[in-house]
């Protein structure tokens, strides 16, 4: 479940540049 | 209250993932950053789904009768180039980012 982990990281960074 | 079943025939900018999050207590916040009915409804779907592995694309269609195949694909694919949402087990399975 590495790889959902690293999914979610990466969506949670997405998310956080959309917001700035 | 009112079913999800009994909205099969209401509009689509009066359909069931807006009218249904009242019932989860969501506390108000009714998402309108830019996204569409369509979008937004995907993603509350997805934010109340319990399960672990998320919501899958079956379960979404199931739910979002109104929405075709192709709508909800093309919602899910922007909340996730979007952040809101990552895929889980597979492409198939989507959770929402900020669920706890």
């Amino acid at each position: 479940q590495e790889r959902i982990r690293r999914n979610k990281e990466a969506a949670q960074q997405r998310l956080a540049e959309r917001c700035v | 209250g009112k079913s999800l079943m009994s909205a099969s025939r209401v509009p689509q900018s009066f359909s069931a993932g807006i009218g249904d999050m009242r019932g989860y207590g969501v506390g108000g916040s009714i998402p309108v950053n830019g996204l569409t009915a369509h979008q937004s409804q995907v993603l509350n779907l997805i934010k109340n789904c319990p399960m672990p592995e998320g919501m899958s694309l079956q379960e979404l269609k199931h739910q979002l009768h109104n929405m075709s195949m192709s709508t909800i694909k093309q919602a899910v694919e922007f909340l996730s180039s979007e952040g809101h949402i990552y895929s889980t087990v597979d492409d198939d399975h989507y959770k929402s980012t900020d669920a706890e």
